[in-house]
């Protein structure tokens, strides 16, 4: 599904009065990931995690390298191609929420599927049904900033789930959540790659967390220094 | 230092096309804090936890009970003595970072130093020195949106720490750091705890980090359901 082939990633930064300074945060870093997979990904703050995930996601480009997903070379397709990859196969949970503040818990999660046509109504009762896996139920009717973090972090995630996509990108879902909450959470992730076959790779700092994945990728510094299947 | 009595916070939230509805979140909590405590504390997604410590940080007013910081009354406060106590006795380390989004990651952290009447020159190379401690010296010129979301979560930590707080709130200020990286911090803080006397008030999700305080309060739906300290 997924075939990543010596990705770089550099980013410009001015510097001083004059100059720039190139810093590289990617370095040939290679990876295929089949469909039905789940993979984790662990590494230092600063190693390149969410990087990496922004370019899988189709929100980034490289700097070098190529990218296949499910067949079609990223660098090929059109705005509006990558857009309809991003809104009818993908979901992503971003580390940082991305909520729209001015909705409520309900119409951001809704809004994936308003953008693929669906009606409002059907919209609305599915990312309903998304919220309530989340145990966030009662909160649909909750602006962002009424919401406590682990509670936005549920919004970022029913949001990821609810147009059905065949690939998740989660960056560190459970972070702000508690050991029992992790643990449902990671119940509807499980629940998915097991019964649907949906492929997940998700960025963890908790080992209790990169165990329930069938696989663990490990960066440092820009690079892959370990990629191996595990028992699980 | 810090004595709470009793404190209730209720919110109103529109409901419906006439009503509000009332969502109590915290019932009754009553703590005594006294100098140079670590205390940890820890529950549920949505127990109240960033609620208690935005009232303990003067940033929010109970709807009822009594809150006395240092021996003064919070509530009998005006609003310049309140940012006073904000800006030179606490430092709070928000579970969302806060920062400013068009400074540099140096200027973030000066910020508070700058309020205080510290000088521009001395408000930076302090700034720096925080920086350095948790592991950022190399990155004070990036701006929050270059930076990992460990990378700004660090960045709240050091801002939080510049101007030599009396008192610390730190809100999942672990959330988004790997292993390696949390144990830097909280070697930063229990060094601050010993060394100093500073008190140190954590929320945590994690049994690893919250290891590190000599005390656990745990909150459930609002209350206070544990309060003991615990060998060190
Ligand atoms: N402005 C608000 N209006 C209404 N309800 C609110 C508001 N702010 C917070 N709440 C509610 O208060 C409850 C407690 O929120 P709080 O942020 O204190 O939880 P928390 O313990 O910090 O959770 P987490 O671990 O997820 O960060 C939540 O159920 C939240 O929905
Ligand atoms: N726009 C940018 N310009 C310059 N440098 C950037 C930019 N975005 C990210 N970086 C740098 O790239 C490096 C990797 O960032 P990334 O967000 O991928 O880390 P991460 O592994 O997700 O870390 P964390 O665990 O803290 O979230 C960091 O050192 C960061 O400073
Ligand atoms: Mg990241
Ligand atoms: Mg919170």
């Amino acid at each position: 599904l997924i075939r990543v082939e010596r990705l770089c990633k550099i980013y410009s930064l001015e510097s001083g009065v004059n100059g720039t300074v190139n810093s590289q945060v990617l370095y040939d870093v290679s990876l295929s990931i089949n469909r039905g997979e789940f993979v984790a990904i662990m590494g230092h703050s600063g190693s390149g995690k969410s990087t990496l995930m922004n370019l899988l996601g189709c929100l980034d480009t490289p700097t070098s390298g190529h990218y296949w997903l499910a067949g079609r070379d990223v660098a090929s397709l059109s705005e509006k191609e990558l857009a309809s990859v991003r809104n009818h196969n993908l979901g992503f949970v971003f580390q940082g929420f991305n909520l729209l503040k001015r909705m409520t818990a309900l119409d951001n999660v809704a809004t994936p599927l308003l953008y693929a046509g669906v009606s409002r109504a059907e919209s609305r009762q599915r990312a309903q049904e998304l919220l309530q896996q989340t145990g966030l139920g009662k909160f649909s009717e909750y602006q962002p900033n009424q919401l406590s973090g682990g509670q936005q972090q549920r919004v970022a995630i029913s949001r990821a789930l609810v147009n059905n996509p065949q690939l998740i990108l989660a960056d560190e879902p459970t972070g702000n959540l508690d050991t029992q909450t992790s643990g449902e959470i990671m119940g509807v992730f499980k629940r998915l790659n097991r019964e649907k076959g949906i492929t997940i790779v998700l960025v963890t700092h908790e080992d209790d967390i990169a165990a329930y994945a069938s696989r663990l990728v490990r960066l440092k510094d820009g690079r892959v220094i370990h990629d191996s299947k595990v028992d699980s």
